[in-house]
């Protein structure tokens, strides 16, 4: 991982004494090269070694006796805080029925995060309302009610014949007769550069006021996570992010740029197809993934 | 855009914005443009335009190699398996792939391989009767190896041109689920002995470096005959099938461009590299 490199790095420079701004300029490369092969943003990249290049040429790394340590120090210590001081977990603070909307593109994990959500949340003694409002995609609908069959979780009856925007109405109108706590909507995966459907997603927003609206990405999303993310932040200023697949060998380098570009929290990570495979994002667990 | 600029720090800058943006990977955007770079040095190339074109035929004849149809065997059943990791649009493929050769005239069967996901097997038989071709499959949490038997079984019996197998999203460090997957590949050979003839590792087009961790753990357990991309309608530029046909020389067979039927489309090597400026 960086660790070895630098060590490679600082190991070469060794030799001619005293270490050098220039010196640290190849140190910076290392770092740089490292981020974008665990698919960080190349401007993120570029913008976080630009931030930490302030503190590598200090005092404390030019005069260190270990100034790999140093630097890996600094650069997992920017990371960290980059990622989210701290764990923030999802905002249920509002009158019941409290909705929360699931979003993002094809195939990340959202209709399988709604089920881990609502298994982590009737755990909490939560009774909650799974809606299916993928109207789009073959057996969408089955695939959610067989999940919260499996969980013994509500899952409203959408019709989907009718539009998303009216299932998800409809399902609130319900949730509230039927005094549910929480009511999880499945939606549609889409492209950010699909002006229907993010207007789909807008009307949905309006019509039932989410508390969260949840951005789902897979965590071996490459350098387009940026541009991805920050549509659908403009588009519906999203509460939180889920990263999922972390149970593979992604790097994950889109957790920091989503972060750095959205400003919005990190909130849990996927790590399994089961329904007990959501755990809470910690940032410095994150930084390491991405680093070494 | 390029244009007449002059060849400077500030060009190979952005070019490398472009490739490594394109998730052509570090690595392999360095390569090319260190071999570009000595034609530029050997005063080859005079502007920024010539450059750009020396890097898009770089690029093109490193996926001009792995631009290769697919083919069917003489006789019996041609038996395609597809495999990857979890939501990268395999059942969809499917799909897809399904209606085409139909319209070509094959007789195609699909199998329902995926007993594991949730609903796996309603949605891909929602898709056979799109394509109006019939469709073999067990029930929720049957042995995927014991459909695929059956598949072969019904392909020989039916005399199908094409059977195509779809299996469970699997990501590729789970030892258990490639075991699962070389399996399935050896109960075929019980029924057609050189079956799966294709092993098509479907990758999301929005995908970063891992697709090469992903491309060679796959290859390495089941044997890969051919690549598709999906999803190269959105932002994406799938760059990293550069980096994965340079080592692994896998042919690149099909492309998806939406969630549509019809959305699938040949390999093109160079329409793909155009893409990406
Ligand atoms: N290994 C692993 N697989 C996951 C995880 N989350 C989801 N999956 C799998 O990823 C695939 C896609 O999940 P879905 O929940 O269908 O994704 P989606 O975002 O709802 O897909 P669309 O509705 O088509 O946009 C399925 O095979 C899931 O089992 C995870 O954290 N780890
Ligand atoms: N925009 C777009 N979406 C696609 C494309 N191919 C597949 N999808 C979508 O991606 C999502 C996942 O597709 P699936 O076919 O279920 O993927 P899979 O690999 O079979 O998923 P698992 O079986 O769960 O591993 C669905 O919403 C598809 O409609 C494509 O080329 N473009
Ligand atoms: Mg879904
Ligand atoms: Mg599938």
């Amino acid at each position: 991982g960086l660790t070895e490199k630098l060590n490679g790095v600082f190991k070469a420079l060794k030799g001619r004494g005293k270490l050098t701004e220039k010196d640290i300029d190849l140190v910076l490369k290392e770092i740089r090269m490292a981020l974008l092969e665990a698919d960080v943003n190349f401007k993120v990249a570029k913008q976080f070694v630009a931030a930490i290049r302030e503190r590598a040429v200090g005092q404390e790394v030019l005069e260190s006796l270990t100034p790999a340590q140093q630097v890996i120090k600094i650069v997992r210590d920017e990371m960290t805080s980059l990622l989210g001081e701290k764990r923030c977990d999802l905002d249920l603070g509002a009158r019941p029925p409290v909705t929360i909307l699931l979003t993002g593109l094809q195939g990340s994990g959202k209709t399988t995060t709604c089920s881990k959500l609502a298994r982590r949340l009737k755990n909490e003694k939560k009774k909650v309302l799974l809606v299916p409002a993928d109207t789009h995609r073959p057996a969408a609908i089955t695939q959610l009610k067989k999940l919260g069959q499996d969980l013994a979780v509500d899952v409203y009856n959408s019709d989907p014949s009718i539009s998303p925007l009216e299932i998800s109405r409809k399902a609130l109108e319900y949730a509230r007769t039927n005094t549910f706590d929480v009511v999880l909507i499945d939606s549609a995966g889409r492209l950010q550069i699909d002006e229907p459907l993010m207007q789909e997603l807008c009307e949905i927003k309006e019509a039932v006021d989410p508390k969260e609206i949840l951005f789902v990405a897979d965590a071996m999303t490459g350098q387009e996570a940026v541009n991805v993310a920050l549509e659908f932040d403009k588009v519906l200023d999203i509460t939180g992010v889920i990263l999922t697949k972390l149970d593979g060998d992604a790097r994950g380098g889109a957790a920091l740029s989503i972060k750095a570009v959205t400003g919005k929290p990190l909130k849990f990570i996927g790590t399994g197809e089961k329904s007990d495979a959501l755990e809470p994002f910690y940032p410095d667990r994150m930084a390491s993934r991405i680093l070494d | 855009v390029l244009g007449k600029k002059t060849i400077d720090e500030d060009l190979i800058e952005e070019l490398e914005e472009v490739l490594i943006g394109a998730d052509i990977g570090v690595k392999t955007s360095y390569d090319i443009l260190e071999s570009v770079g000595d034609r530029v040095r050997r005063k080859e190339l005079g502007d920024a335009d010539a450059l750009k074109n020396a890097i898009k035929e770089e690029i093109q004849a490193i996926l001009h190699r792995e631009e290769s149809v697919f083919t069917f065997k003489p006789e019996g059943p041609t038996v395609m398996m597809v495999v990857g990791v979890n939501g990268v649009g395999k059942t969809t493929t499917i799909g897809k792939l399904a209606l085409r050769y139909k319209k070509e005239g094959k007789n195609v069967l699909i199998a329902a391989g995926d007993t594991f996901r949730a609903a796996a097997i309603e949605q891909l038989q929602i898709w056979a009767e799109r394509a109006g071709i019939d469709i073999v499959k067990h029930h929720d949490g049957a042995d995927p190896a014991a459909v695929a038997y059956d598949s072969i079984e019904a392909a020989k019996a039916r005399g199908a041109d094409l059977l195509i197998v779809d299996t469970a999203g699997r990501l590729h460090t789970k030892i258990n689920l490639m075991e699962e997957l070389k399996k399935i590949k050896r109960v075929m050979t019980k029924v057609i002995p050189d079956a799966p003839h294709e092993v098509l590792l479907v990758v999301d087009a929005t995908t970063g470096q891992n697709a090469i961790s992903q491309a060679k753990l796959f290859n390495e357990s089941v044997g890969l005959t051919g690549l598709a991309i999906t999803k190269l309608d959105g932002t994406p530029k799938g760059g990293v099938i550069i980096a994965i046909a340079d080592e692994l020389d896998i042919p690149i067979r099909y492309i998806g461009v939406g969630e549509g039927v019809e959305d699938l489309r040949d390999f093109n090597a160079a329409e793909f590299v155009e893409a990406i400026f």
